[in-house]
C-alpha cells in the first residue's frame, strides 16, 4: 500500500482539492484507494457529499478512541473509500495532550488496512500540530500542494524541518515525494518566478539525505479553474463534475504522473 | 480609537491582504493607524518588508511577557505603525494554557494606546484559538474576509458562534461589522451564488441581537488581481506597489466604505 500525506501549514493552497481529485483519479484507474480526512473542518468529507454528522465513526474516534478504519469507511463513486472527519477533531490535540505515543496512533491503525488498499491518501489541516504529525508518522510519502505566491518558500523550510524531525525520530520510512503547484496562474511572472525558486530549493535539498533525495517538483501543474471550486457543491470530484474541464485535465495528468512515480520505485 | 479584528478560520481567504491594504489605505487618508500581526506565520509583518527576526519585541512578547505596544511599533510608509509577529507565537497557546484571563491579555495592553491612534487593525491566524480569542476580546469590530466559494458559508456559522460567545462572556462591546468578499472571481456563477447566500445569512442574523444588528456585506468586493499577490514581494501595500491596479481600486473603495461606516456610527 502506498501511503501519502498531503500537507502544507499555509491555508487555502489546494490540499483538499488535491487529496480528493488525486484519490478519485487513482480510483478511476482501477486502484483500491482510501481517502482519510484528518482536518476538523472536514472539507474533503464535505467535498464528496458526506455529512460529518451522519458518520457513525469518524477520524476523531480513530485518534481518540477504539475505532478502527474498517468500521468507518464510507464508499463513494468508483469504489473510493473515505474515512470522514468531524469538527470534534479540533479537540483531539487537547484531549491527547498527555498521551504517550500520541503521534503514532494513526500509524498503528493504518498497518491493519495496508493489505486491502493500493493507495491511502491523508488530507491534513493547515497546521503542523498533532493531526499533521500523526499523518507524517504514519505514511511513506509527503506531497506538498503549493500556491506559487510570494510567501510560499518562506513556509517551505519550516515545513521541511518538521518532515525531517518526524523522519529521524518517529518514522524512518518517511520521504518527501514532491511539490504539486496548485492554483497556478499561467502566464504570470509571479508563478514563473516562484516555481523556479521551488525547483532550485529542491535541487539543493536533494543532497541533504535519504528523506530528500527523490524530492521533485511534479511537472503537472494545477491551473486555476473555477470548475475545481464548483465541484464540491455537487459532492463530486472534478472528474465526476466536469471531465472535460482544464481542472480535470490537470488532475488527470497528476494522477498519471503519480502512477509512474510509484511504478518507477 | 476604532479597533478591528480581521478573522476567518479558513486559510488563504485574504485576511492578511485585507489587513495590510486597509491599514495603509486608512493611513494614506491621514489617519493614525496601527497594524497588529497576531499570526505566527507573520505574513502581514513580512508583507510590509519587516523581518520578524529583526524585531526586538514582537506580539509574542506582548502576549507572553511584559512588553507593551509602545516598545514594539515599527513605522513603515505613510506613518503606518506595525506590531510585528514571530513564529514563537505558535508556542503562546501552549505557554498560556494555565494562565488566568489568558484571553484578555491583549485587551489590557490595547487600552494603553487607544488615545494615540485612530484605527488599530489586528491580522489573525486561520484558527479560532487563543490568538484569535485575544483579538476578539480586545476589539470593537469584527471584519470577515470571505472567498465566495462553496464551503464559505459552512465555516461562517461556527465563526459567528465564537463571536457570540466572546461577546457575551468576555467583551460586551464586540460587534460583527461586516464581510469583505475577497478573491472575487467576477462573472462566475459561484461567486454570484455564494455572495447571495452570505447576504441572506446576514439578513437573518441581524435580528438575533446587538452583536449582529449592523452586520453587512460590504459592497466593495476585492477582485482577484495578480498585483495583490505581487505586492508583498516588494514589501509594499498595493498602493505602494501599483496604485493604478484593480487591486488598488478595490481596496481604495473598501477604505472609503470603512471610513463612512465609522462616520455614520
Ligand atoms: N486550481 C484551482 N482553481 C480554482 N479553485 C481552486 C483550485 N484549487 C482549489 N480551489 C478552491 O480554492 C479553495 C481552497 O482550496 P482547498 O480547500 O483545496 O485548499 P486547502 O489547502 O485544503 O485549504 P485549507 O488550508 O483550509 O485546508 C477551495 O474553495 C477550492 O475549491
Ligand atoms: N484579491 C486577490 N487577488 C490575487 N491574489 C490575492 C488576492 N487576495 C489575496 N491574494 C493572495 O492569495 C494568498 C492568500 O491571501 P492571504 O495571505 O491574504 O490570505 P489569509 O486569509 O491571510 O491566509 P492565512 O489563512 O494563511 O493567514 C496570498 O498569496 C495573497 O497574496
Ligand atoms: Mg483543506
Ligand atoms: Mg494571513
Amino acid at each position: 500500500m502506498r501511503s501519502i500525506a498531503i500537507i502544507n501549514q499555509k491555508g487555502g493552497v489546494g490540499k483538499t482539492t488535491t487529496a480528493v481529485n488525486l484519490s478519485d483519479g487513482l480510483a478511476r484507474q482501477g486502484k483500491r484507494v482510501a481517502l482519510v480526512d484528518l482536518d476538523p473542518q472536514a472539507h474533503a468529507t464535505l467535498h464528496l457529499g458526506i455529512d460529518p454528522r451522519s458518520a457513525r465513526n469518524t477520524t476523531y474516534h480513530l485518534l481518540t478512541g477504539d475505532a478502527e478504519f474498517a468500521s468507518m469507511w464510507r464508499t463513494v463513486d468508483n469504489g473510493l473509500k473515505v474515512a470522514a472527519a468531524h469538527l470534534d477533531l479540533a479537540a483531539a490535540e487537547v484531549e491527547l495532550a498527555g498521551v504517550v505515543g500520541r503521534e503514532a496512533i494513526l500509524r498503528d491503525k493504518l498497518a491493519k488496512v495496508s493489505g486491502d488498499l493500493d493507495y491511502l491518501i491523508i488530507d491534513c489541516p493547515p497546521s503542523l500540530g498533532l493531526l499533521t504529525l500523526n499523518a507524517l508518522a504514519a505514511v511513506e510519502d509527503v506531497f506538498l500542494p503549493l500556491q506559487p505566491h510570494f510567501l510560499a518558500l518562506h513556509g517551505l523550510s519550516k515545513l521541511m524541518q518538521t518532515v525531517g524531525l518526524v523522519a529521524s525520530r518517529l518514522n524512518h520510512r518517511l520521504r518527501m515525494a514532491g511539490v504539486v503547484l496548485c492554483l497556478y496562474e499561467s502566464g504570470t511572472r509571479l508563478a514563473n518566478e516562484v516555481s523556479g525558486d521551488v525547483e532550485e530549493y529542491f535541487d539543493h535539498l536533494r543532497t541533504e539525505g535519504p528523506v530528500w533525495e527523490h524530492a521533485r517538483l511534479f511537472s503537472s501543474r494545477i491551473r486555476r479553474n473555477i470548475r475545481l471550486a464548483e465541484a464540491p457543491s455537487f459532492g463530486k470530484s472534478i472528474f465526476g463534475y466536469d471531465k472535460s474541464s482544464a481542472g480535470a485535465q490537470d488532475y488527470h495528468a497528476l494522477t498519471s504522473e503519480v502512477l509512474s512515480y510509484y511504478a518507477g520505485r
